[in-house]
């Protein structure tokens, strides 16, 4: 069976919002290790991680792998009126009933719990086997401040419009985004950061070599996972999909793959 | 061995 707990549903609230407006359905599949949650779009173009470690949790019960696909649109809105401060806890019975229950709890005293129940459904593609490629597989890492990255991402959004596409170029000491819109191009371009000045919110790169790469800014603009962490780490290389790691705790993380589009 | 495939295949489908 599967029985896990959460003491602050904030985090998975927030996931779950923050993915949910960018893809309808969700794959969760629990190991012994922990929980992890897939998401692709349907053009094949990016693909979303979520990893919660099993020491995450208050309780991680999992003797057996389980994969669940569940409507996480509908998630998202079920889950709205919930408070950030209940008990959280899933639950999946051994005779594998196709349903899974998200029981939220408020912590005072228990005086009032929400069963949420939802079925399973079939997801085709997923889940996938993601490696970790080692750092030095990728020609840049760029790591710098959610808090800077999410107004970056919002300049060049309304500049453009849904479809809009953003170049991401690293040289030896600064990253460019530009995007081009009806009217226009518009560049940002950031240096590399000094680490004793601002010594919590660098901006820092490490390149191999050259690179620019374009995107959907569409899926790049998470701004919802940009609340949940401080830093995003971006790792680029034009043989592998681009990662935006998103570092929520030690223990977990929501990474964006992102196939990059030929100019 | 409940995955379906690769991450590299899904986006080579592309």
């Amino acid at each position: 069976m599967l029985e896990l707990r959460l003491v602050q549903a904030t985090l998975f609230k927030n996931v779950v919002e923050a993915l949910g407006d960018l893809f309808s359905t969700a794959h969760f599949n629990s190991s012994r290790t922990g929980l992890e949650l897939q998401a692709k779009d349907n053009s094949r173009v990016t693909l979303i991680m979520l990893l919660l470690r099993a020491e995450a949790f208050d309780h991680y019960l999992c003797d057996r792998g389980l994969s669940m696909g569940l409507n996480l649109a509908g998630m998202a809105k079920a889950f709205c009126c919930t408070n950030n401060d209940d008990i959280i806890t899933i639950k999946a019975e051994e005779d594998w009933s196709d349903t899974v229950t998200f029981t939220f709890e408020s912590p005072e005293d228990g005086d009032e719990i929400s069963y949420f129940h939802f079925d399973f459904m079939v997801i085709n593609g997923v889940p996938l086997e993601i490696p970790e490629y080692p750092e030095s597989e990728y020609q840049a890492i760029v790591r710098m401040p959610s808090a800077k990255f999410m107004p970056i991402c919002n300049k060049l959004s309304s500049f453009g419009d849904r479809d809009t596409v953003v170049i991401i170029s690293v040289d030896k000491e600064s990253v460019d985004f530009l995007s081009r819109g009806k009217t226009g191009t518009l560049t940002i371009f950031c240096r590399e950061t000094q680490t004793v000045d601002k010594p919590k919110e660098p901006t820092l790169i490490e390149m191999k070599e050259k690179v620019s790469l374009m995107f959907d800014l569409r899926y790049m603009n998470s701004s919802k996972a940009s609340t949940l962490s401080d830093q995003v780490t971006i790792s680029l290389s034009s043989k592998l999909p681009a990662v935006f790691e998103y570092k929520i705790t030690e223990m977990s993380c929501i990474r964006y793959y992102m196939l990059p589009r030929n100019e | 061995g409940t995955k379906q495939g690769s991450i590299m295949s899904f986006f080579k489908k592309a």
